[in-house]
């Protein structure tokens, strides 16, 4: 995984991210 | 994948105390909340008693509106017995 | 450390679903509380327009009363007049 995107407010968070910058929402939370 | 996990095992922690938190919240509210059936019953009763007072006060009234009459009656009556 | 990782990161999630839960019932829960001061005061106000007819309701009894006696009196006297 290089980035990810935080299904609830759309953030695009680095790799290393457990939880969403913004939101603080889990990588995997629905 | 080790300091990822650090970092998960930290983030699960803070989630738990979250969670914690949370669930007093809402033993607190559900107390509070108790309180709304008997409050509202309350008003009821409190509606209720009221709406039959004001009934029996309107009967009186108008019973004392009567009796008004009656006495006016009366006293006319003792009038005209007199001037007779 | 990838496996244990992951495992995290799926109870991350697990606790975050519970986290949105309990967040939107505190959410109701608030709402429904706003009601209980407007049902503590609409209690009150009943209660208290209750006790105020309830009172004038008294006084009223007490002048049906005294207008009962004045009546009761005046009719003796037109009895006594038509007798004199």
């Amino acid at each position: 995984i290089t980035e990810w995107q935080c299904k609830s407010c759309t953030m695009v968070n680095a790799a290393s991210s457990i939880l969403c910058e913004v939101c603080e929402r889990p990588r995997l939370a629905t | 994948c080790c300091v990822r996990l650090e970092e998960a095992e930290r983030a699960l922690a803070l989630k738990q105390d979250l969670i914690d938190k949370l669930k007093e919240e809402v033993e607190q509210q559900k107390g509070s909340l108790e309180t709304v059936p008997v409050l509202a019953a309350q008003a009821e009763i409190y509606k209720a008693d009221f709406l039959a007072e004001r009934e029996a006060r309107e009967k009186l009234n108008q019973k004392k509106e009567e009796l008004q009459d009656q006495l006016t009656q009366a006293r006319t009556e003792i009038e005209r017995l007199k001037q007779e």
